[in-house]
């Protein structure tokens, strides 16, 4: 299994 | 100026032992609406975002949003030498490279005050969408920091499904495998006891249990921990922060990316 970042989900405000 | 008076100085010792050893250095925004702070852990895989509302202060003032930039486990040691019945007042002047912290013990005439020095911290503020989720479970504080310590044992990951009204915990690993389910119950004489599922579709999930653990050690503020999934999306771990009289203060969220098959 692999990790996903979280900025892979959320984008800069 | 900035200053920040809250009579439970212990409420703010637990947050900080909640974030410290995720997050090194972060920056805290104060508005008139309150303390609230966002960051990264340094693998960027999970968020933190808290909040603790101006109203929730016994004296709070703030002339023009300022951002504390700090880091935490300096903070943290200067909060360790605040006694858990000290009343913490926050002070930071506008333009000034540190924070002073003022710790009165109750019923004596001990004031201690420290200062921790200021940075400047180029933080990136991501955007969070407000989207449902699939599945909200809520739980026993206590009860979800033993699964995912316990599940630690035998594994990396823990897999989180949840179908009716029940919601498992799984790990497997070299010694063997654990799984824990948990019911929904029905105890309305003690809410903080009680497993509430909502659930709009099944699911199944895999997250590193690492960052689960770091995420419990926000249990002492909170006697239910609340869990939001869907397909695909971080995770929400959160715990609502409230003071003795059970007013609401605000919160610590935790967003945690999900583990995907390769």
């Amino acid at each position: 299994m692999s990790q996903k970042t979280i900025t892979s989900f959320f984008k800069p405000a | 100026m900035f200053e920040a008076k809250l009579i439970q100085g212990a409420i703010l010792k637990k947050i900080l032992d909640a974030i410290k050893d995720l997050v090194n250095e972060a920056s805290w925004d104060c508005s008139s609406q309150g303390m609230s702070l966002q960051a990264m852990d340094t693998s960027h895989v999970s968020l933190v975002a808290v909040q603790m509302k101006a109203d929730g202060f016994d004296k709070y003032r703030c002339d023009r949003s300022v951002t504390l930039g700090m880091n935490l486990s300096s903070l943290s040691k200067i909060l360790k030498c605040a006694g858990n019945d000290d009343t913490i007042t926050l002070k930071a002047p506008d333009d000034g490279d540190k924070i002073t912290l003022v710790f009165e013990a109750k019923n004596e005439s001990e004031t201690s005050e420290y200062e921790v020095k200021l940075m400047n911290l180029d933080s990136e503020y991501l955007g969070i969408p407000d989207t449902p989720y699939s599945v909200n479970v809520k739980m026993p504080s206590h009860k979800f920091q033993r699964i995912c310590r316990d599940l630690q044992q035998i594994g990396d990951a823990v897999t989180i499904s949840c179908a009716k009204d029940s919601i498992r915990f799984a790990a497997k690993g070299d010694l063997g495998s654990g799984t824990v389910n948990l019911c929904q119950t029905a105890s309305a004489d003690k809410p903080e006891d009680s497993v509430s599922i909502s659930m709009q579709e099944p699911i199944i999930q895999s997250f590193a249990l690492k960052y689960l653990n770091h995420f419990a050690k926000a249990t002492p503020l909170s006697p239910q921990v609340s869990l939001s999934l869907s397909p695909d999306v971080p995770l929400v771990v959160e715990y609502s922060i409230t003071d003795d009289d059970g007013s609401d203060f605000g919160y610590i969220r935790y967003y945690l990316a999900p583990k995907i098959d390769e």
